[in-house]
C-alpha cells in the first residue's frame, strides 16, 4: 500500500533521531556526571 | 501523518476518474492532480493501468511528469524540460514543495544557500515565504527556521513516494532497527536478572552477618 | 457510576456538619480522594510556584471517614513556610470566591488548604501545624495537603502528602514510620520537632468519565512529552542542591563524630553512638536515593540514544 509505504519512509528517515557532535558531548558529559555520582554514593556508603 | 489522513481521500478520488479516463482525459487528469494544492502522493495514481497505457504515444510526455512528480525534483525539472510539458504555477509550486520533501528527507538541517539554489529563488524572504506558508502550514514539514545560521532544521518531514529501489533500502533500515531494538530489549533483560541476582546474593549475605551476630551474641 | 461521586447532597453534608463525628475520635479521618482535575490544578499551580512556596484551598466534602477533593483554586498569597497563616493575606478573596461558586451552582465548600515544598518532601512544618490546628479549630472538616512539585519532575510521579493535626496535647499512639524521604539540612529541625503532632492519610484519586475521555486525547501527547524530556536535563539545579545538602551533612555528621572523637568514644553513652551511626547511615541512604533518580534518567538516556539514534537510515 502506497500510504503505508510512504508514512513509513518518513518514520524510516527520521534515524538517527539526533547525531551531532554537541549531542555526544552533552550526552557523554551526562553520563560522567552520573558515573561520578555513583561514585560518589559508593564512598559515601563506604 | 496528517498528511496522508488529509491525501488520502484525494488519492482515491483521482484513482477512480483514472478508471474512465484515456488519451487525452488522462492527461488532463494529470494536469489536475499535478496542480491540485493538497496532493503530494502520485503512486497510486501511475500504477493505474490507463494511466500507464499513455507509454509510447503522443501523450507519454505527460506520464514522465506525472513520473517526475512523484519522485523527481525541480532540478531534475530544469534538466528535462524540453521534453516535458510546460507547467503552470500551481505545478511549479508543486514541484517545489516536492523538492523540499526531499531535501528535508536527506538531511535534518538544510542550509539556506542549497535551499535556494535547488528551489530557483534569489532572496531569503521568497524561500522562508516558501517555506512558511507553503510547506509547514500544508503539514509536508515541520520545523524551525534558524535566520541567524541561515538554515532550516527539520523536525519532520513527510514521505514522499518510494523510487525504484528504495524498498529495499527501508526494509534493511527497519530490520537493523528491529535488530538493535531486540539486543537492547535483551540487555535490559539481562541487566534485571543481574540485579536481582546480586540483590539476593546482598540478602543472603546480610542474613548471615545477622545470624553470625546472633551466635556471637548467644555465645557472649 | 464513575460520574456518582460529582453529585453534591446538601442535606447529607449538613447533617454531617451538625453530628461533628471527627470530635470523638482525633484519627477519624483517614482516607482522601481527590480528583484528577483539582490534583493537576494543584500540582500545576506548585510548579508555577518554582522554588517559591504557594497556596491554595481545596473544596469538597466528606463521606464517612474520607475527605473528598472536588477542586482546587489558587490563593494570591507566596511563601507560606516565612509567615504564620499565609491565608491571612487572602481572606476577603477567598470569602469571594466560595460566594461566587455558591452562585454557580458549585455547593461545595472549603475542606483544606494546599501548599508547596519545592524541594524538600511532603511533610508539615511548625508553621504548617499552627495553620492547620488553627484550621481544624474553626473550619472543621479541615484537611492540609503539601505537594513537592521539583520531587514530582524527578521522580516521575506526583509528590503529595495530606495531614490531619492531633489536638493540642494529644498522645498519638507510636505510627510505624512513614516512606522514608530525605530532609534537607536546613528543615530538618523543623521537620524533627513537629512530625507527631500530625498523621498523613491514605490518597487515592478519581477522575469523570469526561475527563477519562479528555485524558484519553491528550494521551500521545503526554507520551511524547515523557519520552522527550528527561530529569537528568530537567532538574540540573534541584540535584546540585541535593548534593550540597549532602555535602553540609557529612561536614556536620563529620565535626560531631570529631568532636565525640576528642572526648573519647568509651564515654559517649550508646544511644548517642546510635544516633551518630543513624545520622550516618541516613546520609549514605540519602545519596544512593540520589544516585539512583539519577540513573534512572541515565538509563532512559542510553535507551532512547540506542533505540533512535544507533540506527543509520
Amino acid at each position: 500500500e502506497h500510504s503505508l509505504l510512504r508514512q513509513i519512509s518518513s518514520l524510516v528517515r527520521r534515524l538517527p533521531a539526533i547525531d551531532s557532535p554537541k549531542f555526544q558531548d552533552d550526552f557523554l558529559m551526562e553520563y560522567n556526571d552520573t558515573l561520578l555520582m555513583t561514585y560518589l554514593a559508593t564512598i559515601t556508603k563506604c | 501523518m496528517e498528511v496522508e489522513q488529509k491525501q488520502g481521500d484525494l488519492v482515491q478520488q483521482f484513482v477512480l476518474l483514472a478508471t474512465s479516463a484515456r488519451g487525452r482525459a488522462a492527461v488532463e487528469l494529470i494536469t489536475h492532480a499535478t496542480s491540485h494544492p493538497q496532493l503530494f502522493a502520485f503512486s497510486e495514481l501511475l500504477a493505474s493501468p490507463h494511466i500507464a497505457e499513455l507509454k509510447g504515444t503522443e501523450h507519454s510526455a505527460s506520464l514522465d511528469l506525472l513520473r517526475l512528480f512523484a519522485h523527481g525534483t525541480w532540478t531534475d525539472y530544469k534538466n528535462n524540460a524540453q521534453m516535458l510539458p510546460r507547467l503552470d504555477p500551481p505545478q511549479e509550486l508543486k514541484l517545489k514543495q516536492l523538492t523540499v520533501m526531499t531535501l528535508a528527507e536527506t538531511a535534518k538541517v538544510l542550509p539556506y544557500d542549497l535551499l535556494m539554489q535547488q528551489l530557483d529563488i534569489s532572496n531569503v524572504r521568497e524561500l522562508e515565504d516558501l517555506l512558511i506558508n507553503d510547506c509547514m502550514y500544508s503539514g509536508i514539514v515541520r520545523g524551525k527556521l534558524d535566520q541567524r545560521r541561515r538554515c532550516f532544521e527539520v523536525q519532520f518531514a513527510a514521505g514522499r513516494d518510494l523510487r525504484p529501489g528504495q524498498l529495499d533500502n527501508m526494509i534493511a533500515t527497519l530490520a537493523n532497527w528491529l535488530n538493535s531494538s531486540d539486543n537492547l530489549l535483551l540487555t535490559i533483560q539481562e541487566k534485571i536478572k543481574w540485579a536481582d541476582s546480586m540483590s539476593e546474593q546482598v540478602r543472603r549475605h546480610k542474613k548471615e552477618v545477622e545470624d553470625k551476630a546472633e551466635e556471637m551474641r548467644k555465645s557472649i | 457510576d464513575s460520574d456518582a461521586i460529582f453529585e453534591y447532597d446538601e442535606a447529607a453534608q449538613s447533617s454531617i456538619q451538625q453530628q461533628k463525628p471527627w470530635t470523638r475520635d482525633p484519627h477519624y479521618f483517614k482516607n482522601v480522594k481527590i480528583s484528577a482535575l483539582a490534583l493537576l490544578k494543584m500540582v500545576v499551580h506548585a510548579r508555577s510556584g518554582g522554588t517559591i512556596e504557594v497556596m491554595g484551598l481545596m473544596q469538597g466534602k466528606t463521606d464517612g471517614d474520607t475527605i473528598i477533593i472536588m477542586d482546587a483554586f489558587a490563593l494570591p498569597v507566596e511563601g507560606t513556610e516565612t509567615r504564620v497563616n499565609a491565608q491571612a493575606d487572602a481572606y476577603e478573596y477567598m470569602v469571594q470566591y466560595s460566594q461566587t461558586n455558591k452562585q454557580v451552582g458549585r455547593l461545595e465548600n472549603v475542606v483544606g488548604w494546599y501548599h508547596s515544598h519545592p524541594g524538600y518532601g511532603c511533610w508539615l512544618s511548625g508553621i504548617d501545624v499552627s495553620t492547620q490546628m488553627l484550621n481544624q479549630t474553626y473550619q472543621e472538616p479541615f484537611l492540609a495537603v503539601v505537594i513537592d512539585p521539583t520531587r514530582t519532575v524527578s521522580a516521575g510521579k506526583v509528590e503529595i502528602g495530606a495531614f490531619r493535626t492531633y489536638p493540642q496535647g494529644y498522645k498519638p499512639p507510636d505510627e510505624p514510620p512513614s516512606e522514608y524521604q530525605t530532609i534537607p539540612l536546613n528543615k530538618i529541625e523543623d521537620f524533627g520537632v513537629h512530625y507527631k503532632q500530625y498523621y498523613s492519610l491514605d490518597i487515592t484519586y478519581f477522575k469523570s468519565s469526561l475527563d477519562s475521555h479528555l485524558l484519553d486525547l491528550l494521551w500521545n501527547k503526554y507520551w511524547v512529552n515523557t519520552l522527550s524530556s528527561s530529569p537528568l536535563l530537567g532538574n540540573r539545579d534541584y540535584v546540585a542542591g541535593q548534593v550540597a545538602d549532602l555535602a553540609e551533612k557529612l561536614e556536620q555528621a563529620e565535626s560531631q563524630l570529631a568532636h565525640s572523637g576528642r572526648m573519647g568514644g568509651f564515654f559517649m553513652p550508646v544511644q548517642k553512638k546510635k544516633e551518630e551511626e543513624s545520622q550516618l547511615a541516613k546520609i549514605s541512604r540519602d545519596s544512593s536515593k540520589i544516585t539512583v533518580e539519577q540513573l534512572h534518567g541515565l538509563m532512559s538516556q542510553v535507551i532512547k540514544d540506542t533505540l533512535f539514534n544507533s540506527v543509520m537510515s
